[in-house]
């Protein structure tokens, strides 16, 4: 599976 | 951090700086709807809820207050504040909010990245977050004489959205492993339900006439 992207949006 | 997603967050923030004008410097909150502003209160609780478990940065952080500190005092005002509160359109303002909760929380609930509370309680914000807007669109829709501030708070909030569509697609492009099915989906809507209000902004702005939306 993907890598875990950071939720860095607001 | 590209420059649509910074344009996106200032456009955002001005948005929030316009309706708090309106608000502090006016004292008014006349043709803007507690119930849009109820709702943002509830997406941003439930999605800045990353704030006691992830650091990102401290533009983060701090946007993240500005926007729990904001939404929750704008309703503040309208619901509390003596003189602000006379000016709202309570008649006009009817649409059942409350009722948009539920599928958004049933749609979390099956449709989310990872069911644990802080994955379910930001997919429900996304979703809530795309049809926050439309007590507002309907509460223009009625009234008759929209001021200039509120048509503008509405345009930089539609402009903020629409930036952040142009954000994704520059990511995708350019970043590895950047997907994010939920927030494009849900964003994308919320971006289209704007596009009417683009319209007849434009138009009004074009032919130099006061914005009014066909009943």
């Amino acid at each position: 599976s993907k890598a875990k992207v950071n939720k860095d949006e607001l | 951090m590209n420059i649509f997603r910074l344009a996106g967050d200032m456009t955002h923030l001005f948005s929030v700086l316009v309706l708090l004008l309106k608000i502090h410097t006016i004292k008014s909150c006349a043709g803007i709807s507690l119930k849009t502003q109820e709702l943002y209160a509830i997406v941003f609780t439930t999605r800045y809820l990353d704030l006691f478990t992830t650091y990102i940065s401290l533009y983060n952080t701090i946007m993240k207050l500005i926007f729990l500190g904001s939404s929750i005092s704008i309703v503040w005002y309208m619901r509390h504040h003596k003189v602000v509160r006379r000016s709202y359109d309570k008649d006009q303002d009817t649409f059942r909010h409350y009722l948009l909760m539920l599928p958004c929380l049933l749609l979390a609930l099956l449709i989310n990245e990872k069911f644990t509370f802080l994955e379910v309680m930001w997919a429900f914000s996304l979703y809530l977050e795309a049809v926050a807007i439309l007590p507002q669109l309907v509460l223009l829709q009625r009234t008759r004489n929209i001021d200039n501030l509120t048509g503008q708070y509405v345009l930089l909030l539609g402009a903020y959205r629409a930036l952040y569509v142009l954000n994704w697609i520059y990511r995708y492009f350019t970043e590895e492993n950047y997907v994010h099915w939920i927030t494009w989906v849900s964003g994308i809507v919320q971006t289209l339900l704007y596009a009417d209000f683009f319209y007849y902004y434009f138009q009004s702005w074009k032919n130099n006439v006061k914005l009014q939306l066909p009943a």
